[in-house]
C-alpha cells in the first residue's frame, strides 16, 4: 500500500462510489 | 545499488510493460464472461467508446507533445490493457464482497468506464514522466536528446477524455487496491491526484459536487442554495 491511506470501509467498494448498490 | 533517475524510469516502464506482456488488447475471457452475465451487455458500447477516446487521446498528446505523435497511440493501448485488467480485477472483487454477478448497471455506466480509463492513462504517463508533478512537466526524451517540456500533467487527461474530477476521484482507491504491484512512485502520484482533486479542482465552478450537495440537502428552497464561492 505505500503508506496510501485506504477510506473506504469494508462494505464500501467501485459499485456504490457508482450508485449501483 | 541506487540508480539514477534514467535508469529508475526505465525499470519503472519495464515493469509496466512486464505486467502488461498477458493482459490483451482486447476484453479477457473473464471479463467477457461479466459482460455477457450483464443485463445489457456493454461490450459493444466498451469498444466503441475506447475508438473514440483513442482519437481524442491521440490527437491532444500530439498537440502536446510535438511531432513525435506516434507515441499517443502507444500510450493508449498500454492503457487500455490497463484499465482491462483493472476492471476484471475489481469485478472479481465485488463479485466477492456483494455475491453478485451481474453488474449491468456499473457496466453500462459510461463515467466509470471513462473513469478507470483515464486513470489507467494517467498512470502510464506518470510511468514516463511526461505526467509529473516532480518534473514540472518537463520529461527527458528516453534516447538522451534534449528535455521536452510536455503539457501532460494531471489534471490534462480530464480535459482530453471530458471528465469530472468529482468522477476520477471514485476510481482511485478502488484502482490502487485492485492493482498491488503499482510502485510507490505512482501510488504517490495517484494520492496527489486525489488531494488535488479534493483540495481544489472538484469545488470548481461546473463541478457535479454542487448540484449533489443540493439535492443531499433537499434542494429546491431558495435560501438553501450557496454559491459555489461559498
Amino acid at each position: 500500500s505505500h503508506d496510501y491511506h485506504f477510506g473506504l470501509e469494508d462494505h464500501e467498494g467501485i459499485s456504490e462510489l457508482f450508485d449501483c448498490d | 545499488p541506487p540508480q539514477t533517475p534514467i535508469r529508475a524510469a526505465m525499470t519503472s516502464i519495464q515493469q509496466l510493460r512486464g505486467d502488461l506482456t498477458s493482459s490483451g488488447d482486447q476484453p479477457s475471457t473473464n471479463l467477457a464472461t461479466y459482460f455477457k452475465n450483464c443485463t445489457v451487455d456493454p461490450m459493444q458500447a466498451v469498444l466503441l467508446r475506447l475508438e473514440t477516446l483513442e482519437q481524442a487521446f491521440s490527437q491532444r498528446f500530439g498537440q502536446a507533445v510535438g511531432p513525435r505523435c506516434t507515441l499517443g497511440c502507444q500510450r493508449f493501448k498500454l492503457g487500455v490493457r490497463l484499465y482491462y485488467k483493472i476492471m476484471e480485477a475489481m469485478l472479481k472483487s465485488e463479485e466477492k464482497r456483494l455475491s453478485v454477478q451481474n453488474f449491468s448497471k456499473l457496466l453500462n455506466d459510461s463515467t466509470f468506464h471513462t473513469s478507470l480509463l483515464a486513470c489507467a492513462l494517467e498512470v502510464v504517463m506518470a510511468t514516463y514522466e511526461e505526467s509529473s508533478f516532480k518534473t514540472g512537466g518537463y520529461n527527458h526524451d528516453a534516447a538522451g536528446g534534449d528535455p521536452v517540456k510536455t503539457d501532460l500533467c494531471f489534471p490534462w487527461i480530464l480535459d482530453v477524455v471530458d471528465l469530472p474530477a468529482f468522477d476520477f476521484y471514485k476510481v482511485i482507491e478502488s484502482f490502487i487496491k485492485a492493482e498491488p504491484t503499482l510502485s510507490k512512485d505512482i501510488v504517490k502520484h495517484l494520492e496527489t491526484c486525489e488531494n488535488l482533486i479534493m483540495e481544489r479542482i472538484a469545488w470548481r465552478t461546473d463541478s457535479p459536487l454542487f448540484e449533489l450537495l443540493k439535492q443531499e440537502h433537499g434542494g429546491g428552497a431558495a435560501d438553501q442554495v450557496e454559491t459555489p464561492a461559498s
